[in-house]
């Protein structure tokens, strides 16, 4: 044995990774087979829908390369959950510096623009990566007529939106209702059940939310996209807003936003505006791993609503957005909608696998890359399901009497309203 | 992670060439500062009206 031991010569060849995301794919891939035949024996059965075991919301079928369909059947969000706890693991002081040092070099972060220098004080990547700026180191274009860039990062794709639809890269597009999502729930009777949340938990709160959209949904009352883009607010503006009462009421910035809006053509905000010679536009921009990470508002708005769409979290690489059509229409986003002093404006951040928490600073409910969230929504799209509908895909919450005059929550050029964070 | 804005402009009438005026720019209505693949910062200009 001990000739053996010390004459045999020992060789270490690593695994291929393919062949660990092939077993995870196949293994992920089974799961879904017997979820499915469960699901299907138990429809079969006649058996009731039961909430403590709702079903996992299908799956897209995806179209693309071999690597796309592998990624497809990995559990990406709770991959992307695991990121996250893991990059919250408090540092070793004397690793802090080298550590972040190293990231910085490998993913071009200007240290010198960091707030905060040193690095001692982030105890893990985490806090790291949602770093804040130094004060002036980001000045705003001076221009008024202006749209800035909200966050650091590099223009995907820019545009005119020619019959609804977006284009993701060259020759593949999707459409804004796969984006912002069509049907909006509208209500009367919303008034009083959205106010009646004030100061309950977010969880209880946000099934509560989709109870009410699935309500509104039912009652087939809803108004489409062209409608909101033509001013339409008169049933938006009964529906009641009760997710950000932790934010503090801001008059300066609704001073500012109410006089932006008035400049437009001297109608008040809320007048719908003519429409003949306007038309709609989009912006894709992409940030890489290394990039300032909290995002601001692009020009002075009101933001009257939030749709939180939880999807999955591919990565949004150059790569994969090439290869995947509708990329940012399966991803995990949260629209916000509202108006600017020509009109409709819209704000989404996606989610991508290693940065999978959207984080809006004056929405305290809101949860993405959650499993709470994702439970409750599985739970409306069984319910929608059961009642043979189609679930509309996202939960809607209103900020519409975030303000009191505005119908919303005014938003001040170049204002920090959230960010993204690891996992 | 990615950002999408979706937002109403004027078009606006485009400005002849022969007046001085950069090529596409339109008198009234959006105009684009920026270019496919281009980083940019936070608070630059992505266009105006």
């Amino acid at each position: 044995l001990r000739f053996a031991l010390h004459n045999t010569k020992v060789e270490w060849y690593p695994i291929p990774v393919g062949l660990g995301i092939g077993l995870l794919g196949l293994l992920q891939f089974y799961k879904a087979q017997r979820a499915e035949r469960e699901r299907a024996e138990r429809e079969a059965a006649g058996e009731s829908l039961d909430f403590e075991k709702v079903p996992p919301r299908p799956k897209h079928r995806l179209s693309g390369p071999w690597q796309v369909q592998i990624m497809s059947t990995l559990p990406l969000k709770a991959m992307s959950r695991l990121w996250g706890r893991f990059n919250e693991i408090e540092l070793p002081y004397y690793l802090r510096v080298p550590g972040f040092k190293l990231y910085s070099w490998v993913f071009g972060v200007n240290l010198d623009e960091v707030a905060e220098p040193d690095l001692h004080t982030y105890p893990n990547l985490a806090a790291f990566f949602y770093r804040k700026l130094k004060p002036g180191v980001r000045p705003l274009d001076p221009d008024t007529r202006a749209i800035l860039a909200p966050s650091d990062g590099r223009i995907l794709q820019f545009g005119l939106i020619e019959r609804g639809e977006v284009e993701q890269v060259k020759g593949v597009t999707y459409s804004l209702d796969a984006l912002l999502g069509a049907a909006t729930p509208n209500h009367a009777d919303h008034t009083d059940k959205f106010t009646d949340h004030q100061g309950e938990p977010a969880q209880k709160n946000e099934a509560k939310m989709l109870a009410d959209a699935e309500f509104a949904k039912m009652n087939g009352i809803s108004y489409t996209l062209p409608t909101l883009l033509a001013g339409d607010q008169g049933g938006a503006r009964q529906r009641s807003a009760s997710i950000d009462a932790s934010t503090p009421y801001k008059a300066s910035a609704e001073a500012e936003v109410k006089a932006d809006l008035a400049r437009g053509d001297g109608a008040p905000w809320y007048a719908p505006k003519p429409t003949s010679n306007n038309a709609l536009y989009y912006v894709v921009i992409y940030l890489a791993p290394g990039d300032y990470h909290r995002f601001h508002s692009p020009v002075p708005w009101v933001v009257q609503s939030r749709r939180h769409f939880a999807g999955e979290l591919f990565s949004v690489s150059p790569y994969l957005q090439r290869h995947l059509p509708g990329l940012f229409t399966l991803n995990e986003r949260v629209a916000l909608l509202g108006r600017w002093r020509w009109g409709f404006f819209s704000y989404t951040p996606v989610g991508a696998t290693n940065v999978g928490s959207i984080k809006v600073n004056f929405d305290a409910e809101l949860r993405t890359n959650s499993l709470t969230t994702d439970t409750a929504a599985d739970m409306a799209a069984a319910a929608a399901a059961k009642r043979g509908e189609q679930y509309p895909g996202f939960v809607e919450a209103t900020y519409l009497h975030a303000s009191r005059t505005l119908g919303g929550h005014p938003l001040q050029r170049g204002e920090e309203m959230g960010g993204f964070q690891l996992g | 992670s990615s950002i999408v804005l979706v937002f109403e402009a004027p078009v606006g009438t485009r400005k002849s060439f022969d007046a001085g005026w950069e090529e596409g720019h339109r008198e009234g209505g959006w105009n684009w500062n920026i270019e496919k693949g281009q980083r940019i910062k936070m608070g630059e200009r992505l266009g105006y009206v």
